[in-house]
This record gives structure tokens, C-alpha cells and sequence, in this order.
């Protein structure tokens, strides 16, 4: 799992 | 998008929504910090930039558009149509004591050096201390009216829920965002001291007064 971003979250 | 998130972003909804209506309807922010609300409008202000760079889908930017209007809306009840109800002796936490060592570690601890990561560190930083005025005012004031916690209840059980959220993302989809998740719980922590008072009296439709 990478540490991607949770950009699709508020 | 579980179940987690939906309701946890339903409850944050819900918290900025009772708050405003509270101050529009009672046309007063007595015991309401703003403070606080200020640090919120930085948060959605420094996280949303996005708004302008990307587009993820019609909810994720209709509830951006609504957070950052309600939190507008809110400081602008309370520094200007109410001011005169504005208790700012008692909201007199030094927030420059949140901002400048958040502000810091938003340069030194990111997952990329750009100004809009960087930014969004910082927003998520800011968010988990955020509370603190808001909380440190009931403290003084040694109380809090009964939908001022309807309101803090709904504000912390959002962040709890996105943690739970960020388990069933790890677990279903591999993704982790250590930041977020670190920022996450210190955040929701600082609401277990009111959580464990909003369980124990205001259910009990006491009213929620802290020993003076």
C-alpha cells in the first residue's frame, strides 16, 4: 500500500 | 467513497449546518468561539484550493463550495451581524500558539514539497487542534448550551468516523495516508474529555456544566 494522498476526500 | 466516510462527512455537514442555524435563529454566538471558526474557515479555505486545480465529482465539490460558504457565513455572524453578542472575553485562546508550530511542521513533515500539498498539510494539521478555543471557552465559561454540544458532538464523531473510514480503505484498498490518519486521532482525542461529558449529561438531558 502506498501513502497516496486522500485528495478524493473533504 | 463506505459508509464510513458518507456519515462522516454527513456528521461534519451536519455540525456546520446546526451551528449556523444556531446563530441565525437565536440571532445571538453567545458561548460559541470565534475563534475557532476562523481556524475552520483556514482549514477548508487552505484544504479546497483544489477546488480550482481538479474536479473529483459533483458531491466532492458541491460539499467543498458548502463547507467554505457555511464557515464564511458563520465568522461573518459573529465578527459582524452579532458581534455585539460576541463573548470575547472569554474566547481568548492564543491561536497564534496553533498556527506558527502547525504552520512549521507543515514545511518540515509533508508528503511533497509544492505549495498546494504544503497547504494542504497544513489544513489538516490546523484541523486537529482547530477545536481548542472553542473547547478552552466552555472551560472558562464553565458551560455550554445544549445544541452548542449537539454541535461538538456531530464535529468530533466526523473525524472519528473518517478513521474508521481509513481502516476500511487500508484494508479494501491498500491506501493509507499516515498525515491524515496521525492528525486524525490526536484530533479525535481531543474531544474525548466532551464526549465522555456529552454522554453522561447532556443524553441524560442534563445540561453540560464542567466543575467551575
Amino acid at each position: 500500500p502506498g501513502k497516496l494522498n486522500h485528495k478524493d476526500e473533504l | 467513497m463506505n459508509i464510513f466516510r458518507l456519515f462522516g462527512d454527513l456528521s461534519h455537514l451536519a455540525a456546520i449546518i446546526i451551528l449556523l442555524l444556531k446563530i441565525w435563529k437565536s440571532r445571538s454566538c453567545a458561548g460559541i468561539s470565534g475563534k475557532s471558526q476562523i481556524l475552520f474557515a483556514i482549514v477548508f479555505t487552505t484544504r479546497y484550493l483544489d477546488l480550482l486545480t481538479s474536479f473529483i465529482s459533483l458531491y466532492n465539490t458541491s460539499m467543498k463550495m458548502i463547507y467554505i460558504g457555511c464557515s464564511y457565513a458563520t465568522v461573518y455572524l459573529i465578527y459582524a451581524k452579532f458581534r455585539a453578542t460576541y463573548d470575547g472575553n472569554h474566547d481568548s485562546f492564543r491561536v497564534e500558539f496553533l498556527i506558527v508550530p502547525v504552520g512549521g511542521l507543515a514545511v518540515l513533515i509533508n508528503h511533497d514539497f509544492s505549495l498546494l500539498e504544503i497547504l494542504w498539510t497544513f489544513s489538516i494539521y490546523l484541523e486537529s487542534v482547530a477545536i481548542l478555543p472553542q473547547l478552552f471557552m466552555i472551560s472558562k465559561t464553565g458551560e455550554a448550551e445544549t445544541i452548542t454540544t449537539h454541535y461538538l458532538f456531530c464535529q468530533g464523531l466526523y473525524r472519528a468516523l473518517y478513521l474508521i473510514n481509513w481502516i476500511w480503505r487500508f484494508y479494501f484498498e491498500g491506501f493509507f495516508d499516515m498525515i491524515a490518519i496521525v492528525a486524525g486521532v490526536v484530533q479525535t482525542i481531543l474531544y474525548c474529555d466532551f464526549f465522555y461529558l456529552y454522554v453522561t449529561k447532556v443524553l441524560k438531558g442534563k445540561k453540560l456544566s464542567l466543575p467551575a
